[in-house]
């Protein structure tokens, strides 16, 4: 999930 | 993408309407400071990654920057510098039954136990209601100057704006979908649907916003 990526929209 | 684009430019847009409609008519009124707190917590706890400083992107860096500065400034100007022209008796929405529930539910839904994502979570939260205050305002006084609804418009376009942004990256990407960001997103939009209405049925036609009675 988006999550782990960490998170991209603000 | 652009929706993601354009939301954040209409979410960058209705700060400065905000700031234009203090600063020209030197006067908060018809503003909610509860509202404002809300917007301050939500930002200063989503954004706590910039302590980390494995920042993602310059945009996104420059973006979280201006919105806990622009945030804590127009605090400072409902609470001192034009404080008198703040009427707290009409802003009496209990933000405490905002906050509560949503310390709740970021201890039950989030994307991992620690410092960062529990935050976030309840940032995202408290994010989805954080305009209650001020359109319970708005519904006591029953009505608004016309910049006071572009600035709750502006805020209204940037939610709709990452509704077809989520639709968009999960048809383009394959990271799947934050749902915890989607389902509070289109909780808040919702929230917006009643406002937006008489905003495109009245104050773009030209009329004073007005409430029925």
């Amino acid at each position: 999930p988006l999550a782990q990526e960490g998170h991209d929209e603000l | 993408n652009i929706f993601r684009l354009l939301g954040d430019l209409s979410h960058l847009a209705s700060i400065f309407i905000l700031l234009h409609k203090i600063q020209t008519s030197r006067s908060c009124r018809g503003i909610s400071f509860k509202t404002q707190v809300l917007y301050v917590v939500v930002f200063c706890t989503r954004y706590l990654d910039l302590l980390t400083f494995q920042l993602h992107s310059f945009y996104n860096t420059i973006m979280k920057i201006f919105f806990i500065g622009s945030s804590v400034y127009i605090l400072y100007l409902m609470r001192i510098r034009f404080r008198p022209t703040n009427d707290p008796s009409i802003d009496t929405f209990r933000i405490e039954y905002l906050l509560g529930p949503c310390a709740v539910l970021s201890l039950i839904f989030n994307y991992g136990y620690n410092w960062i994502e529990i935050p976030w979570s309840f940032s995202i939260f408290l994010e989805s209601v954080a305009i209650l205050p001020q359109l319970f305002m708005l519904q006591r006084t029953g009505e608004a100057e016309a910049i006071t609804t572009h600035y709750i418009a502006a805020l209204g376009a940037y939610r709709a704006l990452y509704i077809p942004n989520w639709i968009y990256r999960y048809l383009t990407e394959t990271n799947g979908v934050d749902a915890i960001a989607v389902v509070a997103g289109i909780v808040q939009t919702g929230l917006y649907v009643d406002f937006g209405y008489i905003y495109f049925t009245k104050v773009l036609q030209g009329q004073k916003f007005e409430l029925p009675a």
